[in-house]
């Protein structure tokens, strides 16, 4: 494993992290998208499938387990938790998951590395991954304040992105073989998603302001 | 059957 997908790992976990901290801590949910957070547990729920078939090492399958375990929890926390979720700002959150994933699924039923259950869900789940920020980027341009944990759990998502497509360039000039169209494609797409935000977020602390995004 | 070695990422 390389530095830069050891960052990309570890940038994830912490973004998750940081939305534990605000959940578990602070009890609020505030500007997070709940429509995201169950994006996210689809794409887990679809990706690790091979969890109990395909073992590649100890590493792998504790960091799946905790993808896996957080984004349910934060799904639950949203839905049932009795002060969370009175904070769960709903109104602005109305974003319809079947527009991201009917679209998502059909292009995993055609473009995929092999034609078999397993293999459809992955790429389903990494074109999924591609879009599932979507409805957290909507709700971040309707907030008005957006809280300090809210833009560092949306940056740390973001910065994840990026070390994993320099973990691809890097995979691909020491593994010639290493070469996904699918999850290139896909990753670099969702990169771009996070163009606009990264632009914001970096102006925001530079000029040392509340971070806000033009409508 | 091995598996593509892009699924050793997460």
């Amino acid at each position: 494993m390389n530095v830069f997908r050891l960052a990309g790992d570890m940038t994830h976990l912490l973004s998750v992290v940081v939305l534990l901290l605000k959940i578990h801590t602070i009890k609020s949910c505030a500007g997070i998208s709940l429509k995201t957070q169950e994006l996210y547990a689809v794409v887990f729920a679809a990706r690790y499938l091979d969890l109990f078939v395909h073992f590649v090492s100890l590493y792998n399958t504790v960091m799946k387990l905790v993808f896996l375990a957080s984004s349910f929890s934060i799904v639950w926390y949203m839905k049932r938790h009795k002060i969370v979720r009175r904070t769960y700002d709903k109104d602005h959150d109305t974003f319809r998951h079947y527009v991201l994933v009917l679209p998502c699924l059909l292009l995993a039923l055609l473009i995929n590395e092999k034609f078999t259950f397993r293999e459809v869900m992955w790429a389903f789940s990494i074109y999924l991954e591609a879009v599932a920020i979507f409805p957290q980027l909507v709700l971040l341009q309707r907030t008005r304040n957006i809280d300090n944990l809210t833009g560092q759990y949306v940056f740390f998502l973001g910065a994840y992105r990026v070390l994993y497509i320099l973990n691809w360039i890097y995979r691909y000039f020491t593994e010639p073989h290493f070469v996904h169209w699918i999850s290139w494609v896909a990753g670099i797409v969702q990169t771009l998603l996070y163009a606009d935000f990264f632009y914001y977020y970096i102006m925001s602390w530079k000029n040392n302001v509340k971070l806000e995004l033009p409508a | 059957d091995s598996e593509p070695e892009s699924h050793d990422e997460l």
